[in-house]
């Protein structure tokens, strides 16, 4: 099963086209192997992008170089898929019981 | 289907269970049709929701995106309201005297199933790509409509990989020859999540569709009724102009098959989880959702065409 321990989950925030633009060309950086959960819109809308540890340090001095905003949304991944299958195995348990 | 949990997520033999209970339960309201089946050999499964024979249809669908887990389980919600409020809504019951309700909960089987046990952050489906180690298509790129244009990805390994032609998975080659032999199919929503928008056609070209004036109109009625109930607010408008140009998309191809009210949901974001919404989320997302199909599938009975 696939874990994504220190991946981190950044809310990008662009000021203007110009930083938006910026944060397009993150889609096309290969090796950091982003997964953009919600992608480049306009400048009103936020990027949501899952950043994988090996490219955590990368992604966030290419943005603070460019004085990009970002917060991290999801601090730590797998914690929060585990709690997700704790959750779901609890209630795969109490139907159990029911049946 | 009352002692289901409507407020958690479930695995997809669950969710298949459900259905059949739900068949079960309503012989003379529901019925399970199936329209193919997934690569890895899954039954595409539609809950059809009728009360008499050759009807024109009104078409809901979730989960194509399979990690979007809050998608399937508001459809789960949405089979249970439709049979339970049919004989007590008035609205919903003057529709379904008039109207087949086709709902697809499980759009994506391979795709949803490979997130409950090999990675949750699975999108795609899951057929190989011949020469390449990257595995699968994204299901909302491979419709018939601008397909290859800018807007996906021809990269395999890109979460926007079109695939090798249009109509390549058999996920949506389903969809499409189901459309396609209805032939009457009055609305098509399929359900996205996250980010809280209603949008129309177009999102391959910024040539207007030639109903925007109405489908803005009746967006605008719908994410009106859907803040009525938490106050969570939806943009809405076309898809190129409110997010980007996607090729390739679902309702851009149902739309030219001429299914005037096509619209494409992306449901609640609380700013927190992504598409990894909590689970005590499902129920108001599914709840304020409701409101919105149900002014669409009214405007689509009441608007015939």
């Amino acid at each position: 099963k696939e874990t994504f321990e220190g991946h981190q989950v950044l809310r990008i925030t662009a000021k203007d086209e110009a930083q938006l633009a910026l944060i397009k060309d993150l889609e096309d950086m290969i090796h950091f192997e982003l997964d953009f959960w919600r992608g480049v819109t306009d400048v009103a809308s936020p990027v949501d992008v899952r950043v994988p540890f090996h490219s955590l340090q990368s992604v966030k001095v290419y943005l603070e170089t460019k004085a990009i905003e970002y917060a991290t949304m999801i601090e730590d991944l797998q914690a929060l898929l585990e709690k997700e299958q704790e959750e779901m195995d609890a209630v795969a348990r109490a139907g159990g019981a029911r049946s | 289907t009352d002692s289901f949990d409507y407020a958690n997520y479930h695995t997809i033999s669950e969710i298949y269970n459900f259905q059949d209970m739900l068949v079960r339960e309503n012989p003379n309201l529901v019925s399970k049709i199936v329209i193919g089946q997934s690569y890895e050999g899954r039954p595409l499964s539609v809950l059809k929701f009728s009360t008499g024979a050759n009807r024109p249809g009104l078409w809901i669908d979730t989960g194509i995106h399979s990690r979007e887990w809050v998608t399937q389980a508001s459809g789960t919600w949405f089979a249970k309201k439709i049979a339970t409020a049919y004989g007590s809504d008035p609205a919903l019951t003057a529709i379904l005297n008039n109207m087949d309700i086709f709902l697809l909960i499980m759009t994506n089987p391979d795709g949803f199933a490979y997130t409950q046990t090999n990675n949750r952050m699975w999108r795609k489906t899951r057929k190989p790509n011949p020469g390449s180690s990257c595995v699968g298509v994204d299901p909302n790129r491979n419709w018939d409509a601008g397909f290859g244009e800018p807007g996906a990805s021809n990269n395999p390994c890109s979460e926007t990989y079109r695939g090798p032609r249009a109509n390549s998975e058999s996920e949506v080659k389903s969809i499409v020859d189901f459309v396609r032999s209805h032939g009457n199919l009055k609305s098509f929503i399929s359900i996205h999540s996250y980010s809280q928008m209603l949008l129309y056609p177009y999102g391959y070209t910024s040539t207007p569709a030639k109903d925007q004036a109405e489908l803005h109109s009746l967006a605008k009625k719908a994410i009106t009724a859907l803040a009525s109930l938490y106050g969570t607010r939806y943009r809405y408008g076309s898809i190129i102009n409110t997010i980007y140009q996607a090729s390739g998309g679902t309702i851009d191809w149902t739309y030219n098959q001429g299914i005037k009210y096509s619209y494409t949901f992306e449901l609640r974001d609380t700013g927190d989880y992504g598409f990894l919404l909590p689970a005590n989320q499902i129920i108001p997302t599914a709840e304020e959702t409701w409101l919105a199909l149900m002014v669409i599938m009214k405007h689509a009975y009441k608007n015939a065409y």
